[in-house]
C-alpha cells in the first residue's frame, strides 16, 4: 500500500459518500445516471469475486464490502425508494449502456493475463469501469444545471482513478518494475474520459460559476 | 505472478 493508492481509495469512497449524501439528504437523484450506477454494481461484483476466497487484508475486505454494499444501495434508492425514484428522469439517461457490456466482455476474452473465469471477469471489470462513467457524462451534458453535489461526485470519481495511475507509476519505478498493461491502459482511458469534465469543473470553480458542460 | 499481485488493489 502506498500513499497514492490510499488517497485513491479514500477519494473513491468519498465520491460514493457524496452521492449517497445527495440522494439521502435531498431525497432526489436528479442529474444522476442510473445506468452508470448499474454498471458500477457489475464492475464491483466481477472485480471482487475473490472476496470470500482470497484474504489480502482486513482493509481490502472491508473496502470491497463497502463498495459492493453502497453501489447496491444507490441502485436500490434510484429504482425502488418511493420518493427518490420519482426524481429519476429516464428520458435524460439515454446512453445505451448495455452496448458496453459485450465489447468489454469480448475484449476480456481476447486480452487477459490468464484464461480463467476469475481473471477474465476481473479483466472485464477493468474494461467496464473505464467506460462506466459515459452514461453519467452524457447526462451531464444534456442537463441544464448540474448541482454542486453531483459535480463533486463526478470529480472525485474521476480523481480516484487518476491517483491510481500515480500509484501504478510508484509501484513500477520504486517497487517491482513489472509492467501491468491491462490495468494501466484501462485506468488511463478511464481518467482521459474525464479530461473535459475536469477542465470545465475547475474552470467553473475558479470563476465561481455554475458548472455547465458544452453539449 | 503478474495478474495475482495486482489483485491486492481495489
Amino acid at each position: 500500500m502506498n500513499l497514492f493508492r490510499l488517497a485513491g481509495d479514500m477519494t473513491h469512497l468519498f465520491s460514493i459518500i457524496v452521492l449517497l449524501l445527495k440522494i439521502h439528504a435531498t431525497k432526489s437523484c436528479s442529474g444522476i445516471s442510473l445506468k452508470t450506477q448499474e454498471l458500477y454494481v457489475i464492475v464491483f461484483l466481477t472485480r471482487y469475486l475473490d472476496l470470500f476466497t482470497r484474504f489480502v487484508s482486513l482493509y481490502n475486505t472491508v473496502m470491497k464490502i463497502v463498495f459492493i454494499g453502497t453501489s447496491f444501495a444507490i441502485v436500490w434508492y434510484m429504482r425502488y425508494h418511493k420518493v427518490v425514484k420519482q426524481t429519476y428522469n429516464k428520458d435524460e439517461d439515454t446512453f445505451k449502456h448495455y452496448f458496453l457490456l459485450l465489447p468489454c466482455f469480448v475484449l476480456a476474452l481476447l486480452l487477459h493475463n490468464e484464461f480463467t473465469t476469475m481473471d477474465v471477469l476481473w479483466t472485464f471489470s477493468l474494461y467496464l469501469e473505464a467506460v462506466a462513467i459515459l452514461p453519467q457524462l452524457v447526462l451531464l451534458q444534456q442537463s441544464r444545471n448540474i448541482d454542486n453535489l453531483t459535480g463533486n461526485y463526478v470529480f472525485f470519481l474521476g480523481a480516484y482513478r487518476g491517483l491510481y495511475v500515480l500509484n501504478w507509476i510508484y509501484r513500477y519505478f520504486l517497487q517491482d518494475h513489472r509492467a501491468r498493461w491491462i490495468p494501466w491502459i484501462s485506468g488511463l482511458v478511464q481518467t482521459a474520459l474525464y479530461a473535459d469534465f475536469f477542465y470545465y469543473y475547475i474552470l467553473s470553480w475558479k470563476k465561481h460559476e455554475k458548472l455547465k458542460l458544452p453539449a | 505472478d503478474n495478474a495475482k499481485d495486482l489483485k491486492d488493489e481495489l
